[in-house]
C-alpha cells in the first residue's frame, strides 16, 4: 500500500464480517473500521497481514476504556464483602456464584451464600449443591420474599464474620418494572445493613446473546450502579462481541469469563485473549 | 435507534415523485443494518437482501405511485415467507406414548418448556409424563419435578430410572409411560454445547433408540450471531423437527428465528413469553416479521 492508501471494498467488507459476525454491533463495527480507516490512511504502508494486528490494537483500545482491576484484589478491601449477582434468565448466575465460591475459598476466604432466588423451581437446592462443592455456608430461602431473606443474611454474615458474601438473585428481564424494582428494594436492604454494602453488584452476561446485552446493561445499570461483568458460556462458538460496545457505555471491569460447567471454570477476563478470539 | 432506520429508508423514497435503481438499493442498504442490528446474522442477511433486492428491482417499484410503501410490502412479505407459513403443530404418534423431545445450549429454556407443553396437553385432555433426562445440572430432576407437583403429573427420573445414564432413562420412561397410562413422554436433556462431540453423540443415541415423534430444538430469542452456528450443528445432527425460541417476552429484536429458519429450513413452532407455565404461544410469522423490522 501507499500511503494515503486504502483498502479494496472486498477487503472492508470481510473486516465488516468479522466484526459483526463476533456480536460487535453494526454501529460500532463502523466506528472500529472508520478509526482503521484512518490510521491506514496515515501509516506509509500497510501489509495486508498487520491489517489484523491494527484491527485487534483497536479493539483492545476499545476494551481498556474503562476502569480495571480485578475482583480478586478488591475482595479484601471490606469485612464482609457483599457480591450482588444479577442478571436475565438463565446467563449462569447461579452457576458463577458456585465458581466464585470455590475461587474466594481456595484463597483462604470465608464466603456465605444467600441463595436469594426464592421464586425459581429448585434455585435454592441448584445453589445449595454448589456450595456443597465448594465447601462453603449457604443461607436457603423458604420461599416468599426475597428481602426478608437477604436481612436475616446480612445479620449472619456481620454476626459470623465472614470475608465474603455473594447473593443470587432470581433471573429477571429488565424489561420487567415491577422485577427491577423488586431488585432496587434488595439493594436498600443490603444498604441498611452493612455499611457500603452491597460492595459489587456484577450483571452476568450470557456469551451468546446478541445486541440485547447493550440493553440488558443499560436497564440493569439504571436499577443498580453495576460495579463489574461477567460474561459466560465463552466455551462455546460465540465471541461476545457486544462487551464492546458495553464497555463504551458503562466502562465498568469485566472480571471474569466463564468457560465451562465446573467449579473451575471460571478465568479472569484478558483483553488479548478475547480479541484474538474475535478476529482468529 | 432500529425502526428509525427502517422508516428513513422508506422516507427517502416516498418523497420522490420518481426513483431510480440507486435510491431502491440505498433503501436496502439502510434496511441490511436495520436486519444486522435486529441480530439476523451476517450471511443470512446477505441472501435476503439479494432476494429483495431482484424482486425490487424485478416488480413495479420503479413504476409504482407510491415506491416507499411498495418497497416495505417487498422486504415485509419477503421476511414472512422467509419465516415460514402457517403454525406447524406438533406430531403425535399412531400408538401412544407421543415422545417430545426438549435438546438446545445451556439455559436456553428446555425444562421450563418441557412444564409448558405439560401444560398445554393438559388442557387438551392429555397425560403427559416428564422424563428428567439431565443428570448434569444440580438439581435438575429437583426442577423438573417441582414442575411436575405444580402440574400434578409424574416425573420420571434416574432415581425412578435406577440409573444415571440419560439413555437410560429415556428408553425406560417410554414403558413406564406405556404402563401408567401416560399417553404424551416429555424428554427434558441437559443442556449442551453444539460442540460437544460426546454430549451430542448422546442426544443421537436417544433419537435412535426412541424415535421421538417431535425434536424440538430450544432456543434462546435473545441469541446473537452464534445462533447460525448452533441451529447448523443440531439440525445436521439430529434433523430436528422444529424450533421453540424462548424468552421473547424481553425487548430483544429476535433475528436469531430469521438465521435460524434459514439455515435449518425448519418451523418454528412456539415462542415462550414468559417463565410461568401459561406462557407459551404458537408462532405467527407476520408478527415476527414486524419485530425483527422493528
Ligand atoms: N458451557 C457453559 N455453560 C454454562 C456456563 N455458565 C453457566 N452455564 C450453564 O448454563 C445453565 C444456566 O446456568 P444457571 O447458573 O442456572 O443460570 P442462572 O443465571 O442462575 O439462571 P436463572 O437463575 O434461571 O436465571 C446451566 O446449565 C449451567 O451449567 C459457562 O460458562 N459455560
Ligand atoms: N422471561 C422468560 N424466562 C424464561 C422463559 N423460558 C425460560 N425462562 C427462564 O430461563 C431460565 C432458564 O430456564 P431453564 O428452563 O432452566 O433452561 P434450560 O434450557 O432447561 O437450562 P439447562 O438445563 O441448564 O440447559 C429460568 O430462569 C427460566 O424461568 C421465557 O420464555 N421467558
Ligand atoms: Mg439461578
Ligand atoms: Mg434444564
Amino acid at each position: 500500500f501507499r500511503p494515503g492508501a486504502t483498502l479494496d471494498a472486498s477487503t472492508w467488507e470481510s473486516l465488516e464480517e468479522i466484526l459483526i459476525t463476533a456480536d460487535i454491533g453494526v454501529s460500532t463495527s463502523h466506528l472500529i473500521l472508520d478509526k482503521l480507516k484512518k490510521r491506514i490512511q496515515k501509516e506509509k504502508s500497510v501489509q495486508p497481514h498487520e491489517i489484523r494486528n491494527l484491527l485487534e490494537d483497536e479493539l483492545i483500545a476499545l476494551l481498556s476504556g474503562g476502569i480495571s482491576g480485578q475482583l480478586d484484589d478488591r475482595v479484601v478491601r471490606n469485612k464482609p464483602y457483599v457480591i450482588l449477582m444479577v442478571g436475565v434468565n438463565g446467563t449462569g448466575k447461579t452457576t458463577t456464584i458456585g465458581k466464585l465460591a470455590g475461587r474466594f475459598s481456595d484463597q483462604g476466604l470465608k464466603v456465605l451464600m444467600v441463595a436469594a432466588d426464592t421464586f425459581r423451581a429448585a434455585a435454592s437446592d441448584q445453589l445449595g449443591i454448589w456450595a456443597d462443592r465448594a465447601s462453603v455456608e449457604i443461607v436457603h430461602s423458604k420461599g416468599g420474599d426475597p428481602s426478608a431473606l437477604i436481612f436475616d443474611a446480612m445479620d449472619r454474615a456481620k454476626s459470623r464474620v465472614f470475608d465474603v458474601v455473594l447473593v443470587d438473585t432470581a433471573g429477571r428481564m429488565h424489561t420487567k418494572v415491577n422485577l427491577m424494582e423488586e431488585l432496587k428494594k434488595m439493594r436498600r436492604v443490603i444498604e441498611k445493613q452493612i455499611v457500603g454494602a452491597p460492595h459489587e453488584t456484577i450483571l452476568v452476561l450470557d456469551g451468546t446473546t446478541g445486541q440485547n446485552a447493550a440493553a440488558q446493561a443499560k436497564q440493569f445499570a439504571k436499577a443498580c450502579p453495576l460495579t463489574g461483568l461477567i460474561v459466560t458460556k465463552l466455551d462455546g462458538t460465540a465471541k461476545g462481541g457486544v462487551l464492546v460496545s458495553i464497555q463504551q457505555d458503562l466502562g465498568v471491569p469485566i472480571y471474569y469469563v466463564g468457560v465451562g460447567e465446573s467449579l473451575d471454570d471460571l478465568i479472569p477476563f484478558n483483553a488479548e485473549d478475547f480479541v484474538k478470539a474475535v478476529t482468529e | 435507534d432500529l425502526s428509525n432506520k427502517f422508516t428513513l429508508a422508506f422516507k427517502k423514497l416516498a418523497g420522490r415523485s420518481s426513483i431510480n435503481e440507486k435510491n431502491i438499493t440505498d433503501a436496502l442498504r439502510d434496511i441490511r443494518l436495520a436486519l444486522l442490528e435486529a441480530d439476523v446474522h451476517f450471511s443470512v442477511v446477505k441472501s435476503f437482501i439479494d432476494k429483495a433486492t431482484e424482486k425490487a428491482l424485478g416488480q413495479e417499484v420503479l413504476r409504482s405511485v407510491s415506491p416507499g410503501e411498495q418497497l416495505v410490502k417487498i422486504v415485509h412479505d419477503e421476511l414472512i415467507e422467509t419465516l415460514g407459513g402457517e403454525h406447524a403443530p406438533l406430531q403425535h404418534a399412531a400408538i401412544p406414548p407421543t415422545v417430545i423431545m426438549m435438546v438446545g445450549l445451556q439455559g436456553s429454556g428446555k425444562t421450563t418448556l418441557t412444564g409448558k407443553l405439560a401444560h398445554q396437553l393438559i388442557k387438551k385432555g392429555r397425560k403427559p409424563l416428564l422424563v428428567a433426562a439431565d443428570v448434569y445440572r444440580p438439581a435438575a430432576a429437583e426442577q423438573l419435578k417441582t414442575l411436575g407437583r405444580q402440574l400434578e403429573i409424574p416425573t420420571f427420573s434416574a432415581e425412578e430410572a435406577g440409573s444415571q445414564d440419560p439413555v437410560k432413562i429415556c428408553f425406560d420412561s417410554i414403558t413406564y409411560a406405556r404402563q401408567h397410562g401416560r399417553d404424551v413422554a416429555l424428554l427434558d436433556t441437559a443442556g449442551r454445547l453444539h460442540i460437544d462431540d460426546d454430549l451430542m453423540k448422546e442426544l443421537e443415541t436417544i433419537k435412535a433408540k426412541i424415535k421421538p415423534q417431535e425434536i424440538l430444538f430450544v432456543a434462546d430469542g435473545m441469541t446473537g450471531q452464534d445462533a447460525v452456528n448452533t441451529a447448523k450443528e443440531f439440525v445436521g445432527r439430529l434433523d430436528f423437527h422444529g424450533v421453540v425460541l424462548t424468552k421473547m417476552d424481553g425487548d430483544a429484536r429476535g433475528g436469531a428465528a430469521l438465521s435460524i429458519r434459514s439455515i435449518t429450513g425448519k418451523p418454528i413452532k412456539y415462542l415462550g413469553t414468559g417463565e410461568k407455565l401459561d406462557l407459551l404461544e404458537e408462532f405467527h410469522p407476520e408478527r415476527m416479521a414486524s419485530r425483527i423490522l422493528g
